[in-house]
Order: structure tokens, then sequence, then C-alpha cells
């Protein structure tokens, strides 16, 4: 799964379908049908860029420890942004 | 605050709900109550009503469902999506969905009801999630205890920007936004490099000396280790540290860090063991002396010489005569000590060792 990530900690191939997932349901992240360039606006880091700056976290794009913890609290399903 | 794309909202204040499933985790009067008492939340603060009504199709439909249950955005077991709600509108606008894979409570143990649906119910009404950590609109869960909620400031913002303020007046809820309410209990305050610190709950508001307006962040976004509700904060500027004390302990901060070795125990700061808690304590720079209240007495403590003086504790009314017999807070600022008694604030010439002005404690935020 194409997601940048951060530093040394070792995220497991379940971690980043978490992530993805995570992204979809709350920052509209689309699927990506094999093959076909995104749109700048909706790749992976720039919805995590969207994410960490809605939470006020270091905005970097790339998935790091502390932005892979927040994803794990419990929260409401709704979507932070978008429509 | 924000809103939904396009701001929607409900045309109309007079607002029908229904609640047409149970979990059963809760009694059904319990469940009643969490969702009656989540909206009074907002009507409290806005002209809006809300009925329930027991059959036929209401404006807001609320359910407990586990993963798909209907609309498409299945749940995902226990844990992680608690509940779902969506913006005002037909059909399924306004509905609210609870996800009954988790363990719903009336306190602090599994997810409180009340609190995740007085949440979801500000969707129901049109706010979407705020980034204000502090405010009830926030995404993630916090469990904010037990009794006495208090709407937050941001939320009170964004649900009156939508369908204006409650026509009942005096509400106690505008008091957090400093308006002309007079009472604004302040528990320490503290002066920090740049700003002064006014400890409140679980809340402080940073004011900073070139600003008029202070900015309201939640404790434990800062200190997750500090407890809330500090007693008493002082700052030591030849250790460059800040102290908060909470009954019998004591904290020293370094910036946003905690020392290590701390929390400390006050008694060996030179306190007699059997003293409880401290009220509010200042650092006198021109002294090198920082004064503890305590009660009806005060002591003081030599910074440098790191000891206690002798020949205290002494009646805070022998010294300070005219503030009272306790102290609630006090911060020094100019050659003025502050003291705050309830609703008051005494200013305290250190010169002329007299009170110089009687102010409401909440005039430092413009109230």
């Amino acid at each position: 799964i194409p997601i940048p990530l951060e530093d040394s900690h070792e995220f497991t191939e379940k971690d980043l379908q978490f992530a993805e997932r995570y992204l979809r349901t709350h920052y509209d992240l689309r699927p990506n049908p094999a093959g076909i360039m995104r749109k700048s606006g909706n790749t992976v880091a720039a919805k995590l860029r969207e994410m960490q700056a809605f939470f006020g976290l270091e905005v970097t794009g790339k998935l790091d420890e502390e932005t892979y913890e927040l994803m794990q609290k419990p929260r409401c399903g709704v979507p932070d942004v978008g429509e | 605050y924000n809103f939904f794309p396009r701001k929607l909202k409900w045309s109309k204040m007079n607002l029908t709900y229904r609640i047409m499933n149970y979990t059963s985790d809760l009694r059904r009067n319990e469940v009643d109550r969490a969702f009656k008492k989540a909206f009074k939340v907002w009507s409290d603060v806005t002209p809006l009503n809300f009925t329930r009504i027991r059959s036929g199709v209401a404006d807001i439909m609320i359910s407990f469902g586990t993963k798909e249950h209907g609309d498409f955005y299945p749940f995902d077991g226990p844990s992680g999506l608690l509940a779902h709600a969506f913006p005002p509108g037909p059909d399924y606008g306004g509905d609210a969905h609870f996800d009954d894979d988790e363990v719903w409570s009336d306190d602090s143990k599994g997810y409180n009801l009340f609190l995740v649906a007085a949440h979801e119910f500000g969707h129901s009404l049109g706010l979407e999630h705020s980034r204000d950590p502090g405010a009830l609109m926030f995404p993630i869960y916090t469990y904010t205890g037990k009794t006495g909620f208090v709407l937050p400031d941001d939320d009170v913002q964004g649900i009156q920007e939508l369908y204006g303020k409650s026509i009942t007046i005096n509400s106690p809820l505008t008091c957090f936004n400093y308006s002309t309410s007079k009472i604004l209990l302040f528990y320490a305050v503290t002066r920090n490099i740049k700003y002064v610190f006014f400890l409140s709950t679980r809340f402080f508001w940073r004011l900073h000396p070139q600003m008029v307006e202070a900015e309201l962040v939640l404790l434990k976004s800062f200190w997750p280790e500090l407890p809330n509700k500090i007693d008493a904060a002082y700052e030591n500027p030849i250790k460059d540290l800040v102290f908060m004390f909470k009954g019998k302990k004591v904290w020293a901060l370094n910036g946003y860090d905690i020392v290590e070795d701390f929390p400390k125990k006050i008694y060996e700061m030179g306190f007699p063991k059997e003293m409880k808690r401290i009220d509010a304590a200042v650092h006198v720079k021109d002294t090198g002396k920082t004064l503890f209240f305590t009660g009806n007495k005060y002591w003081s403590y030599d910074e440098e010489a790191e000891v206690m003086e002798a020949g205290y504790p002494r009646l805070i009314e022998e010294e300070f005569t005219g503030i009272g017999d306790k102290v609630d807070a006090v911060y020094e600022r100019n050659g003025y000590l502050y003291f705050f008694n309830g609703p008051l604030q005494f200013e305290y010439s250190i010169w002329s060792q007299r009170i110089v002005r009687v102010l409401h404690t909440n005039s430092l935020f413009w109230c």
C-alpha cells in the first residue's frame, strides 16, 4: 500500500490497511484503481497532511507513530472533512 | 467549530426524535434519560426544542446497530467507530446510529452514552467536527467526568451561529466565554516567561501580555500527566521552573516537560506532614521569596537557601489586611500582588504594603 512512512517504526501490512481505511472513512481518500495516477489532492500523503493539520500534529504527509497512535483512538464515525 | 458544506441546518426550531431500539448494556430508562439530557445540552443554549415521539417518522431517528446496519456506513466492532449521525435533511438526515458492539454506560466504564449522544446530536443539528481538543464536537472520545457537564464555548458559538441564542436570560453556560458573567473561579495563576496562565478545572487560559484575548487550552493537551483542577502554581525565575500543586504533591515543569523525580511530596519542602494542600503560591522577584497560602495562614520560602523561613506560618489577615482570610490564587506583576478571593481580586502594593484597588476576578478578561 503506497503510504509514505516517517520513521523506523515497523508498520505491519495490517497497520497500513487500517491507516488507509481510516483515511478513506474520515478524509475522503478515494480508492485508487491499479495503474491510474491520482489527482494530487487525493494522494495518501495529501490526506495524511489533512489529518495531521486537523489534529494539530506535525504535518509531514507521512505515517508516523504519533499519527498512527491517534488513528487508534475511539471516535465518531462522521468524516472530519469533505462532503 | 465547523459546519457541513452549504451550512446545512433545520429550518424549524421544534424538532422531534424517536428511539427505535435499545442496547442491552443499559436499562431502558437510563437510555431514555441519556438521550433526553443530550438534547438538553443544545436546547439550553438555542431556541431549539426537542419532543420525543413513539411512532411514525421523527426528524431525528435514533437506533443501535452493528457492522452494516442499513446505511452503507458500517460500524467496525468494539472500539474504533463508536457512532455516527447525518446532517439535517430529509430521510436519513439528522438520524443518529450507535454501534452496539461497544459497551455503553452512564459513567466512566465503557463509553458514556450521554457524551457520545450529545456529540452525535451536534451533527444532527448541523455541526461538523471541531479542531478544538476541548470541544464536544472534537472527533475523539474523551470522558469528561460524571457530573456538571458544561457545553464548551467553541460548541456554544457554533450552534448559536446556526440557530441563534437561547431565549432564556442569564444562561450559566455562557460563563466560559467571559461575557458579562461576574464570576470565573481561578484555582491557580502563574507567569510563564511570556504568558500569564490562569488555571481552572481542566482548562487554562493563556494570556500573552500584548494580547487582549486569552487563549483557552485543555490542561491535559499540554501536560497529560498532570491532574485536573490544580490547587496552586508559581514560577521560579531563578531556576526557570514552574511548580504546580495538587493536594500533597508538587510537580516541576520546565517549559512543557515535567522535571524528572517529580511529583514530590510538599512536606519535602519544609511544610508539616499534616498539611493537606496549598491554596495559592507566588514568587516575589525582588525578595527572592515564595509565599505559600493555605487556609488562613501563609508561609515564606527562601528559594536561594531552599528552606522555609523561620517565624512562619503567619495569619494572612495580619500581613495583608483587607484581602480576607483565604486566598484562591495569587500572582505578581510589576511590584503588585493580585490576590483572588471568590469573585474579587485585590491589587496589593508590595512597596506600600496595602491594597490599592479591588477588581472583579475576571476583569482581566475584560468582563
